[in-house]
């Protein structure tokens, strides 16, 4: 484990903090998409389909509980909890789960590592993954204010996307054969579409205002 | 091997 990856899975482990911090304590999801996170519990739930099969480490095991315990108690807070499930903007969050579910599908039945039920959903998982922000990106630019937590939440998932491409990096030169281009192109592509959320996000930052995205 | 060095990555 080099630092980059520790420091990458302890932003992402803060931002779904954040996340349930602001959900549990202000019982509030206002300007949280839940089609973004139904589809990182589907991303969770397809990607560690390994986790009672093999044994990576203790460390390894624990995250991946707490993901896709954290995902799916965050899904449910949205859609059951009876106080914050009436702050849920349901008619501005409605970007469509099989526009991105089915060509996420398509294109890992057609690119995988080998053509196995779990690698073909590992990828599906990286695919999905890639693209999953977009409905929590664009219900972002709707909402005109952004409260603080929402805004750390989705800069903290930026973040560990950055710094997970810092990590093949550091991996590529460390550890021989460390070749990965499903993974790489996939997170290249995701962490792409923070590219523009960052650069609002600093300038609001410098210029000490409130986050807006420009419609 | 490539696959298991895969599996150790969230």
């Amino acid at each position: 484990m080099n630092i980059f990856r520790l420091a990458g899975d302890m932003t992402h482990l803060a931002s779904v903090l954040v996340l349930l911090l602001k959900i549990h304590t202000i019982k509030s999801c206002a300007g949280v998409s839940l089609k973004t996170q139904e589809l990182y519990a589907l991303v969770f739930a397809t990607r560690y389909l390994d986790i009672f099969t093999d044994f990576i480490s203790l460390y390894n095991t624990v995250m991946k509980l707490i993901f896709l315990g954290s995902s799916f108690s965050i899904v449910w807070y949205i859609r059951r909890h009876k106080i914050v499930r009436r702050s849920y903007d349901k008619d501005q969050d409605t970007f469509r789960h099989y526009f991105l579910v089915l060509p996420c599908l398509l294109l890992a039945l057609v690119i995988h590592e080998k053509f196995t039920f779990r690698e073909v959903m590992w990828a599906f998982s990286l695919y999905l993954e890639a693209v999953a922000i977009l409905p929590q990106l664009v219900l972002l630019q709707r909402t005109r204010n952004i409260d603080n937590l929402t805004g750390q939440y989705v800069f903290l998932l930026g973040a560990y996307r950055a710094l997970y491409i810092l990590n093949w990096i550091y991996r590529y030169f460390t550890e021989p054969h460390f070749v990965h281009w499903i993974t790489w192109i996939a997170g290249l592509v995701q962490t792409l579409l923070y590219a523009d959320f960052f650069y609002y996000y600093f300038e609001s930052w410098k210029n000490n205002v409130k986050l807006q995205l420009p419609a | 091997t490539s696959e298991s060095i895969l599996k150790d990555e969230l």
